[in-house]
């Protein structure tokens, strides 16, 4: 699955 | 989670623990500039839509319900408590929200990692946090005289961007595929806007001084 940002940053 | 992550926010924390105490213990904002705080509020507004769509861990959703939480509630303190807004230096925070907000916006539509509305939103939200300080520096600039919590407030801002750095070094050596340059770039371009507080900050220290900016 692709996750395009580091989204688990805030 | 690596320790310089969390170092990152957790000084991030304690920048809006120092700014909240300024506010609402000696009850003034002095110094603070209300148009950075309203470009923070609409940041973690943009960024942490995801909040109720993706879910990370406890820790990433009890952070950004903080810092949407308090940035909001320091916008309302500087506006509408009827003590601390007397203290706010109006005249001095000259800075149009529209320079900064429209160009970071038309930037989001053509520089993202996906056309969606999350990630044009969230680069949006990078790009406005990366020039978000500008007012705030300024307003320094203009009243020179700085107060203890205020520089205390902008170097632990500073401090928790630059740990997010080396966070990023870190996971770029650590975890594969790890590559975001939109969040690099604007993160660089953030940290590099605090190095001339930095060098003064640090000479005030050197000096036991007060924190004083060149006219």
């Amino acid at each position: 699955d692709y996750e395009p940002v580091a989204h688990d940053e805030l | 989670m690596n320790i310089f992550r969390l170092a990152g926010d957790l000084t991030h924390l304690a920048s809006v623990l120092v700014l909240l105490l300024k506010i609402h213990t000696i009850k003034s904002c002095a110094g603070i500039s209300l148009k950075t705080q309203e470009l923070y509020a609409i940041v973690f507004a943009t960024r942490y839509l995801d909040l109720f769509t993706t879910y990370i861990s406890l820790y990433n959703t009890l952070m950004k319900l903080i810092f949407l939480g308090s940035s909001f509630s320091i916008v309302w303190y500087i506006r509408k408590h009827k003590i601390v807004r007397r203290s706010y230096d109006k005249d001095q925070d000259t800075f149009r929200h529209y320079f900064i907000v429209l160009p970071c916006f038309v930037l989001a539509l053509i520089i993202h990692e996906k056309f969606t509305v999350r990630e044009v939103l969230w680069a949006f939200s990078l790009y406005l946090e990366a020039v978000a300080i500008l007012p705030q520096l300024v307003l320094l600039q203009r009243t020179r005289n700085i107060d203890n919590l205020t520089g205390q407030y902008v170097f632990l801002l500073g401090a928790y961007r630059a740990l997010y750095i080396l966070n990023w070094i870190y996971r770029y050596f650590t975890e594969p595929h790890f590559v975001h340059w939109i969040t690099w770039i604007s993160g660089l371009v953030q940290t590099l806007l605090y190095a001339d507080f930095f060098y003064y900050y640090f000479q005030s220290m050197k000096n036991n001084g007060k924190l004083q900016l060149p006219a």
